[in-house]
């Protein structure tokens, strides 16, 4: 039942050749991730702010268009406003949680210095071992580090409450009963007539592969993040056969054969996105002129075109509540592992100055 | 992304 124990491990060399690959990867994956939710994103606002579909789906104009009653439903699935407030309630208590552990780890470290330094000018040079200040400086350096993450992570707390201030109202309206929401929306004249018309074929020939755009970058991405490649193996390679690695050329090529097709097809969806964005434009201008805009159709456009908003807000903060939580808790195993790495070095230091004190009470 | 990256510290430094 023998299994080495030493199986993964490398030289020096080759373990810091991973650790820049495997940042330069996360960032290129990350960038192609970012790159695509934000043209997603930006689908959605264009959309929305002409309030399409919903306009072509308008027909009495006073019932709720198709596409804001499934808006509507899958909001309530993923549990409607009450889940983001139980999320935003935590967030602070995860924060302190943190800090305290963070804090606690810290003031081992200057409890210890201080009797250190107290013996230090009890005893003068017999006391002469390495002062705590010194040996603690690496670990109060990676203090100081979590404290500025922390620092931000509040901003970033900050950022998804007023986003949820700004919000919370359209989104409680989204998540109401059926006849209430509908109830809400002003009502005005019914479109009917424009129905069949030819610019109402092409809007929706257009929303639909816009659809179909998005749904492709879904399977991307989650392609993409399920690229997996054993780059220890080239490096090791390159280091018996040369004597060094280049860390950069290597990973370059690497990461272009692994990723490069990725990148072409992300950068073509973004074209036909623009492309088909500026064509929707185009139908929605002549689309308007054909319809009979008064103050009511006015109205009832503008809480439509919120609605839709207040949907995407949402799962905008959905994410951003996940990735906060996810998050701290990631940080709270991190800082307990720091935690551990501060009260050995000081139970370490407290047996040794206790064995300094016995040797010098006895000399 | 919102919140920092904490994609460096996740690697155990080698402790000299």
């Amino acid at each position: 039942k023998f299994s080495d124990l030493f199986e993964k491990m490398v030289p020096m060399a080759v373990q810091q050749a991973m650790t820049i690959y495997n940042q330069r990867k996360s960032d290129f994956v990350n960038r192609l991730v970012g790159t695509m939710r934000e043209a997603t994103n930006l689908c959605n606002g264009v959309l929305a702010s002409l309030n399409l579909p919903a306009a072509l789906e308008d027909l009495s104009g006073d019932s709720i268009p198709q596409s804001i009653a499934e808006k509507a439903r899958s909001i309530v699935q993923q549990g409607g406003l009450q889940s983001i407030e139980q999320l935003i309630k935590d967030l602070p208590e995860l924060l302190t949680r943190n800090r305290e552990i963070l804090d606690e780890s810290l003031k081992m470290l200057d409890e210890e210095e201080t009797t250190d330094n107290d013996l230090r000018a009890k005893f003068n040079q017999r006391w002469n071992r390495t002062p705590s200040g010194d040996l603690y400086k690496p670990l109060r350096a990676e203090g100081a580090n979590f404290r500025s993450i922390l620092d931000k992570a509040v901003q970033a707390d900050q950022v998804v409450k007023e986003r949820y201030n700004t919000h919370c109202e359209m989104i409680a309206l989204l998540c109401k009963p059926e006849n209430e929401l509908s109830a809400a929306i002003p009502s005005a004249n019914p479109t009917k007539t424009l129905q069949g018309s030819e610019v109402v074929n092409m809007l929706r020939s257009q929303i639909t592969k816009l659809d179909e755009i998005k749904k492709e970058r879904e399977t991307l991405e989650g392609e993409v993040k399920a690229v997996t490649f054993d780059m220890s193996v080239s490096f090791l390679t390159a280091l018996a056969r040369d004597g060094a690695i280049n860390e950069e050329q290597l990973s370059s090529t690497q990461l272009e054969q692994l990723y490069g097709a990725y990148n072409q097809r992300v950068q073509a969806s973004l074209r036909t996105q623009e492309e088909l964005l500026g064509q929707v434009q185009t139908s929605h201008q002549e689309f308007s002129n054909l319809k009979q805009s008064n103050a009511e159709s006015n109205q009832r456009e503008e809480v439509l075109k919120k609605l839709a908003s207040a949907h995407d807000s949402y799962v905008e903060i959905s994410n951003n509540l996940r990735e906060g939580t996810k998050f701290y808790n990631d940080l709270t195993e991190i800082l307990l592992k720091f935690q551990n790495k501060c009260s050995d070095i000081v139970f370490a230091r407290k047996t040794e100055r206790d064995e300094l004190l016995k040797e010098l009470q006895q000399s | 992304s919102l919140y920092p990256s904490l994609e460096d510290l996740k690697v155990d430094k080698v402790i000299r």
